[in-house]
């Protein structure tokens, strides 16, 4: 963590805070409430308490605006800086501005920016923090989209603030304006209500609790589908991603709902298409196509649509080759070759898998492409293959890709 | 010297726009040694690529301009 020259801070406990004005992307109710659950996160931790002001001048006016907006941080347009907040002192001091050209969201969705996430992230800013290098942590300066349900502080965002203010008196406060209570919900605590782009199809989501997380390196983990997308590399098992990127030396741990609330947990199948930025997601017999964190409209399509026989009611997994633009599809004991060119199923399928991939004598759970080697996951072991000899070369772990 | 392609022109902009943002770059405009100015840019690159972790090199390589578009927060990561 690190904070602001000369480390200013709020010389009172009692701090208070006023909304000047709300975004039209999101109920005045549901600004307010995430603005409150952004406070409720640090005085959990801290002996500040926070007050809603009304009228007046309070120590943090939180606001919306576009563009030059009377300070020296004008704002830019959608994307590139979301929001900035300035550190404790008068006047300006402690105020928070969010950027109105960005569409802000009550929860994680593809579309937006969950302003709970980005106002909770200002008030560190507000309070006297400044931006930290660890990777996951709230004040780490770049927007990561996640899951926020039960959201709490990286350890090191609490190191933070409390080698500012200290530690919280015996129990935490909550803020004076207690915001609504929480309504009791019909679902279940690990589901968030989605929000819905009007292009996307209600899903039934399947009210039941999900298996804990397995560890990164249990020597039984395996895998229902894997993909690479945009450089990286994800895992999936029933709700859990597992992510590999090439910026960051961990393994980032999200769940499906954090980028495509809407898809069902518990993929068969995924791949990615590299050159038109698309990946494919399969469940039972429907599939689902996606690019970055936007479901395209029209999805989820009956997997016969790709050429398979009615028979086929589910797939095991596939892989993108993305030199000779083939993607085989793997079920049971057999595999199919689709051109991506022509968006047909090759003549002559579906083969034998055995017949073909040398001392692959077995089903196929997931498979990648990685650095010209396919890679096929059977339980907790995957099988490496040389893309044009289709011969196994070695046999590893499944989660030899997370550093253990 | 090779015409710099368009594209490079406007990552090299941008670049040098968010290295003034975030991590108080200040381009000597009038500097008659333009290679003292890349220096000072290659210098503040390595500062970004360090603080998020990434291969320091003091390139304005792919991954690194990749980092500079995610969108982030407005206050800059160090200051002088």
């Amino acid at each position: 963590y690190s904070t602001f020259p000369h480390s200013p801070t709020w010389k009172k406990e009692d701090v208070t805070y006023r909304i000047l004005n709300y975004t039209p992307d999101m109920l005045e109710a549901d600004v307010e409430e995430a603005i409150a659950r952004a406070f409720q996160l640090w005085s959990n931790v801290t002996p500040l308490r926070f007050t809603r002001l009304y009228s007046g001048q309070a120590d943090i006016m939180i606001s919306f605006a576009a563009g030059f907006h009377g300070d020296f941080y004008s704002f830019d347009g959608p994307g590139g800086t979301l929001a900035h907040a300035y550190p404790p002192s008068s006047g300006l001091g402690g105020d928070a501005h969010f950027d109105e050209d960005e569409n802000w969201t009550k929860f994680t969705t593809y579309s937006g920016y969950n302003l709970f996430l980005v106002a909770a992230h200002e008030l560190g800013h507000s309070l006297g923090l400044g931006h930290s290098n660890v990777f996951g942590a709230l004040m780490y300066p770049i927007y990561m989209a996640r899951d926020t349900r039960d959201y709490q502080l990286h350890q090191d965002d609490i190191d933070g603030i409390q080698a500012l203010y200290g530690s919280p008196r015996e129990s935490p406060v909550l803020p004076t304006q207690a915001f609504p209570p929480q309504e009791p919900t019909e679902m279940t605590p690990w589901e968030e209500p989605t929000e819905m782009s009007p292009h996307e199809e209600p899903t039934e989501i399947t009210p039941s609790k999900p298996p804990s997380r397995p560890e990164d390196c249990d020597s039984h983990l395996s895998f229902d589908a894997i993909t690479t997308l945009r450089g990286e590399i994800l895992f999936f098992k029933d709700s859990y991603v597992w992510r590999r990127s090439p910026y960051f030396s961990e393994i980032e741990h999200d769940t499906i709902s954090s980028f495509w609330p809407s898809l069902i947990a518990g993929f068969d199948a995924a791949y990615e298409v590299d050159k038109t930025d698309r990946v494919l997601f399969f469940k039972d017999d429907q599939y689902w196509a996606v690019s970055g964190y936007s479901i395209e409209t029209g999805f989820p399509k009956p997997i016969q649509n790709l050429g398979f026989p009615s028979s086929i009611r589910k797939i095991d997994a596939a892989v993108h080759d993305q030199n000779t633009k083939q993607t085989y599809f793997f079920v049971g004991n057999k595999y199919w070759s689709f051109n991506e060119n022509t968006k047909s199923m090759e003549r002559g399928y579906p083969r034998k898998i055995a017949a073909d991939f040398q001392g692959i004598g077995h089903t196929v759970d997931a498979a990648l492409q990685k650095n010209g080697y396919f890679y096929f996951f059977h339980g907790s072991n995957q099988y490496e293959v040389d893309i044009k000899k289709k011969k196994l070369i070695r046999t590893m772990k499944s989660n030899s890709w997370f550093n253990c | 010297f090779p015409v710099v392609p368009e594209k490079e022109k406007e990552d090299m902009q941008f670049a040098k726009k968010y290295l003034e943002n975030f991590y108080d770059f200040k381009e000597e405009k009038h500097s008659l040694f333009k290679a003292k100015n890349l220096d000072h840019m290659a210098e503040k690159i390595r500062e970004m690529q360090s603080f998020f972790g990434l291969e320091v090199t003091g390139e304005l390589n792919h991954k690194t301009l990749d980092m500079m578009k995610q969108p982030r927060c407005g206050i800059p990561d160090i200051r002088s």
